[in-house]
């Protein structure tokens, strides 16, 4: 099964 | 003071209702070079970055930073009372709570003012750095949207295969399984191409997307990628901004879908892939 990332494990915050 | 005015109001309303299902509410930043936005939807898996520069505008005009916090599905309402051919004003004091969206109609016999109560939000902004993108994609956006809408009837994920030759889009789910592959279209159809009418002889027209893919593939290493039907479907409302799509893609990496918006600037959508357990 697919699982959905989160755009902060790409990104840093800022 | 903020105060902005677009001749072709159409377009912030396009703008607004390709984002507003994705995110509830957001921050405009105000500056110097236009009106931007960065805001993720509420589960942090998709973002979108929208940026109109002041040299868009008719009227543009910004003494000093202004962040505005507006729910969008407000101001959506607010931009719904504009006539697609009106043209729009925004204004905001530096310290105040309101901003007011003038319509004004062509003939300018009709003037209309809508005040709206800004809010306090609470962002987190994502630094996204300037990336190469292994992939990048041009295609019409008619046909990326018809293919997205397409697919979700099937399954609720796609998988995205580009090569240098095609771009393959691959669903699954309970009924059975869907493969569409869309062929990068050979340069000399690129081009314009050559029609011979009887009355004008020889005569030079652009390729409508809509007689074709018009894939323009622009590819360092082949990537595959898999992402969420739901969110795709959702920055298809984008569509009517502009006849083209850029999809940049890069393994690992979340997928870039932008539409410009014709001398402003573009709204550009960010996607987390999906990855297999």
């Amino acid at each position: 099964t697919a699982v959905q990332n989160n755009l902060a494990e790409f990104y840093s915050l800022m | 003071m903020f105060e902005a005015r677009i001749l072709q109001g159409s377009i912030l309303k396009k703008v607004l209702e390709s984002i507003k299902d994705l995110v509830t509410d957001a921050n405009f930043e105000c500056t110097a070079n236009g009106f931007a936005l960065q805001a993720m939807d509420s589960s942090h898996v998709s973002l979108v970055a929208l940026m109109l520069r002041s040299t868009g505008f008719d009227h543009y005009r910004c003494d000093r930073d202004v962040t505005m916090g507006m729910n969008l599905l407000n101001m959506s309402k607010m931009l719904k009372c504009a006539d697609n051919d009106d043209t729009i004003t925004m204004k905001a004091d530096d310290a105040g709570d309101v901003v007011t969206f003038m319509f004004e109609n062509p003939k300018a016999d009709k003037i209309s003012d809508f005040q709206m109560k800004l809010m306090d939000i609470d962002t987190e902004h994502l630094g996204i750095p300037d990336t190469e993108y292994e992939a990048t994609v041009k295609m019409s956006s008619n046909e990326f949207q018809r293919i997205c809408r397409d697919l979700s009837s099937i399954g609720d994920t796609v998988t995205i295969a580009v090569t240098k030759d095609s771009v393959k889009f691959t669903t699954s789910g309970d009924i059975g399984e869907a493969n569409i592959t869309c062929r990068r279209t050979s340069d000399g159809d690129m081009k314009e191409e050559k029609v011979k009418t009887e009355e004008d002889g020889e005569k030079v027209h652009n390729t409508k997307s809509s007689e074709g893919q018009n894939v323009d593939i622009d590819l360092q290493e082949p990537v595959t990628l898999t992402f969420a039907l739901r969110y795709l479907n959702s920055f298809c409302k984008a569509t009517s901004l502009c006849e083209n799509v850029r999809l940049q893609l890069s393994k690992e990496l979340p997928v870039v879908v932008q539409y410009l918006i014709e001398d402003m600037g573009y709204v550009r959508f960010y996607l987390a892939p999906k990855i297999e357990e």
